[in-house]
């Protein structure tokens, strides 16, 4: 199984259309790398996309040098997962 | 140890295995309403499987309900199983439900994408695509809800195979959407079409790939309205709804709107829990929650397309 420790979760807030581009910019950047949960749609909605732990700091600094806010939404995938599987084990027994 | 439907929790979630094993006893145990049908293979040969519903008649009107084309969303595949379970358990006292499969069957493809679920379960549990490659190109899979014919490659697809939106090389190029294709198109009498997802708690109806209004526009406007209504008496989870390309974001060569451009007029996609704290990874403590709610908004689309003839 692919481990996705320390990979995070970001949701950001795009305040304009502007926000929003940059956003999708960051996905042609990096197809590979950065991996939508919600996509960019509009203002009114949150962007969720989960970042892989090597790419977090120049994902973060990204999102500082052009002004978009962000919060962490899930701060270790590979924690949940853990208790995922611990679950599936657990109902399994 | 003989196997039944009796010893499955219904809130963990399962492999494909263990999915398809259950599809089997539970066809089994309740043949008198349910049958298993095989519709096709999928790129790495797997058996694409819907369970139907039906009391008995030929060729009568339908409705077709699919979760799981979006391999990561287990939440879906869950909710499918729990709905199908429900169906059986509520037939004969749920009166609506006894006036629906009386005149119309109910198909639900619980693993609308298997190659894709089983990748989640053995290497990849983010794993959205299918697993279908082409000569030459390094990336793996295409989006099963990018690759049907209307709108394809149109806003809200992607033409590079490594994004997470990719449509494809053509429409319906593959098997697992050329399957449910044939099979409706065979068909020629389904009435309502709904393919579930998850997550940001939405109800939503086409267009995916335009801005501009469908003809029925504000009857499906009113029923989407209805079924958020039902859903949220049950556990007073909210939802938002309205067509996909102005509440969600454009999508081109989705399900929904080519079940609507192909004259299943009650075409509907859900967004299933949660808004935003697990994303893909909901605790299977929320799986009936959710289905309980879910099989509410489904009742009320289905108890409409029954009531309303076309």
């Amino acid at each position: 199984q692919m481990n996705f420790t320390g990979d995070q979760v970001l949701r950001i807030l795009a305040k304009n259309e502007k926000q929003l581009s940059l956003l999708r910019d960051l996905e042609s950047q990096k197809p590979q790398k950065v991996d939508f949960w919600r996509g960019p749609a509009r203002p009114s909605l949150p962007v969720d996309m989960r970042v892989p732990f090597s790419e977090l700091p120049s994902v973060k600094a990204y999102l500082k040098s052009h002004g978009l806010a962000y919060s962490v939404m899930i701060k270790d995938i590979q924690v949940l997962l853990d208790e995922e599987r611990n679950a599936m084990a657990k109902s399994r027994r | 140890l003989e196997r039944s439907t009796n010893s499955f929790s219904y809130s963990s979630y399962h492999t494909l295995d263990e999915i398809y094993s259950w599809i089997d006893n539970f066809a089994a145990e309740h043949s008198n309403l349910v049958s298993k049908i095989h519709i096709g293979k999928t790129f790495e040969n797997r058996s694409i499987l819907v369970l139907k519903f039906s009391t008995g008649g030929p060729n009568r009107t339908a409705i077709w309900i699919d979760t799981g084309i979006h391999s990561r969303e287990w939440i879906t595949h869950a909710t499918g199983i729990w709905i199908s379970q429900k169906i059986v358990n509520a037939y004969g006292k749920d009166h609506v439900l006894k006036k629906i499969l009386n005149a119309m069957d109910i198909f639900i493809e619980i693993v609308t994408n298997p190659d894709g679920f089983a990748f989640t379960h053995t290497m990849n549990r983010l794993w959205r695509k299918n697993k279908s490659s082409q000569p030459g190109i390094v990336c793996i899979g295409v989006d099963l809800n990018r690759n049907w014919k209307t709108g394809f490659g149109g806003n809200g697809s992607n033409k590079n195979p490594c994004s997470e939106t990719y449509r494809g090389p053509a429409p319906e190029s593959e098997p697992e959407v050329a399957a449910i294709v044939g099979f409706i198109t065979g068909h020629g009498n389904f009435k309502a079409m709904i393919s579930i997802h998850s997550y940001s708690q939405m109800v939503m109806y086409p267009y995916g790939h335009s801005l501009e209004p469908v003809p029925n526009h504000k009857e499906l406007f009113k029923l989407a309205e209805a079924a958020v209504k039902a859903l949220y008496k049950v556990h007073g989870i909210q939802y938002i709804f309205g067509s996909i390309s102005t509440t969600l974001y454009s999508a081109s060569g989705i399900t929904v709107d080519w079940a609507y451009d192909s004259g299943i007029k009650y075409a509907f996609s859900f967004e299933l829990r949660d808004t935003g704290k697990y994303g893909f990874l909901l605790p299977a403590s929320q799986i009936v929650p959710t289905a309980e709610e879910t099989w509410m908004a489904l009742r009320t689309i289905m108890r409409h397309t029954l009531n309303h003839p076309y």
